[in-house]
């Protein structure tokens, strides 16, 4: 491709195109040796031509790359081999084709961020059902595909306008799926990062669809058993909203001390870390509404008998803005705590 | 009282997966 004359390159990156439609076995890791070369060579070939050429992304050159793209990477995801796979303990199955399929993931973020896309013609070629397959593939047990999808899926969403509502309807879907059908869905922290960035792009006043969102999806998620393994993102979105519209406060509070874990005490340090991330945010309006229910629960932390969860509720008192609400507001704060602290200052065992 | 931004807990990491937003009206050049 670098050395062709410009008047036969596009016909010449076709031909690679359609080259690279051929798939390999790479469970076999001996077969076909010298194909599997050719294909990588000739997908290196198209990354660096898209990456580093002008005038390569012609109208009939679309088709070509998208059928490429969309041979390689939608398939049939393997089965997880052991039903009790435990995402927290557990190496993943990595994908045995990732040679081939991590060169078509990098050609493929390269055409979204090349100067010459055009949405206006790609737009026939991505559309819903491409960005269906798209999401279905986040259900990958390979990390570092998922990365990939991520930030592909981030580009698509902020090129293509028309898109947008159906994706975040999909998401939704893959979401209240995995909370009340499955419970088991690969790739929820990836679509929560792709999903801080949008609610932190939301215009104001917020869509009544966003705040059902926030209560129908984001909230729920809390109550799913492998939290901890997206929970970090979850609170961003979270707290993303709060600073959005405060008034959503004390909706997001009551909603979390429903949730609130009885058996996990692992689940327990991570909502109070994210109270205390919603607390930092909150505006003394706000707080005023949710003291009481909110510090009884606290007092409950402050009493259990797991010591990390005492720990971590009083650890509230480190944090001056906290501080300056509880002293605000110490007549309503301070009955629903002191009674826990005086027992546990005698009687706790740590 | 005046918003402070806590104190980051030794263990508490800020966020850094946050991507960069994409604005809800207009097609962002991303």
């Amino acid at each position: 491709l670098k050395d062709v004359a410009v008047a036969e390159l596009h016909e010449l990156l076709c031909k690679k195109l359609q080259q690279c439609c051929v798939l390999f076995d790479f469970l076999d890791c001996v077969a076909d040796l010298k194909g599997k070369e050719i294909k990588r060579a000739a997908l290196n070939e198209l990354v660096e031509c898209v990456a580093t050429n002008r005038g390569v992304l012609i109208e009939p050159v679309y088709p070509e790359i998208i059928k490429m793209i969309s041979v390689n990477i939608f398939r049939t995801l393997p089965p997880t081999e052991n039903p009790e796979f435990d995402p927290e303990e557990d190496e993943p199955n990595l994908e045995p084709s990732w040679p081939h399929l991590q060169l078509v993931y990098e050609f493929f973020l390269r055409f979204l961020e090349s100067p010459d896309f055009q949405p206006s013609v790609a737009k026939r070629y991505v559309d819903q059902k491409f960005v269906l397959m798209l999401l279905e593939l986040f259900d990958s047990e390979d990390p570092r595909e998922r990365e990939y999808l991520k930030t592909i899926l981030h580009r698509v969403y902020g090129k293509f306008l028309g898109l947008r509502a159906y994706i975040r309807k999909q998401c939704n879907n893959i979401f209240l799926r995995f909370i009340y059908e499955t419970e088991h869905f690969n790739g929820v922290a990836e679509l929560l990062e792709i999903l801080g960035s949008i609610i932190n792009g939301f215009a104001l006043p917020l869509k009544t669809e966003h705040k059902h969102f926030l209560v129908r999806v984001l909230i729920p998620l809390h109550s799913v058993k492998s939290l901890s393994i997206f929970h970090a993102q979850l609170a961003y979105c979270v707290v993303q909203f709060l600073e959005k519209d405060a008034t959503l406060t004390e909706h997001v509070i009551r909603g979390l001390l429903k949730y609130w874990p009885k058996t996990c005490t692992q689940k327990e340090v991570m909502f109070l870390g994210e109270i205390e991330e919603i607390l930092d945010v909150i505006e003394p309006s706000q707080f005023v509404k949710v003291q009481e229910p909110l510090f009884k629960q606290i007092a409950r932390c402050i009493s259990s008998p797991h010591f990390q969860v005492a720990e971590r509720a009083l650890y509230f008192w480190n944090n001056e803005y906290i501080l300056s609400l509880i002293e605000d507001n110490c007549h309503t704060v301070l009955p629903a705590i002191f009674g826990t602290l005086y027992r546990v200052s005698k009687e706790h065992w740590n | 009282p005046q918003k402070k931004k806590r104190p980051k807990l030794p263990n508490f990491p800020a966020p850094h997966f946050a991507m960069p937003p994409i604005h809800e009206d207009n097609l962002e050049k991303v």
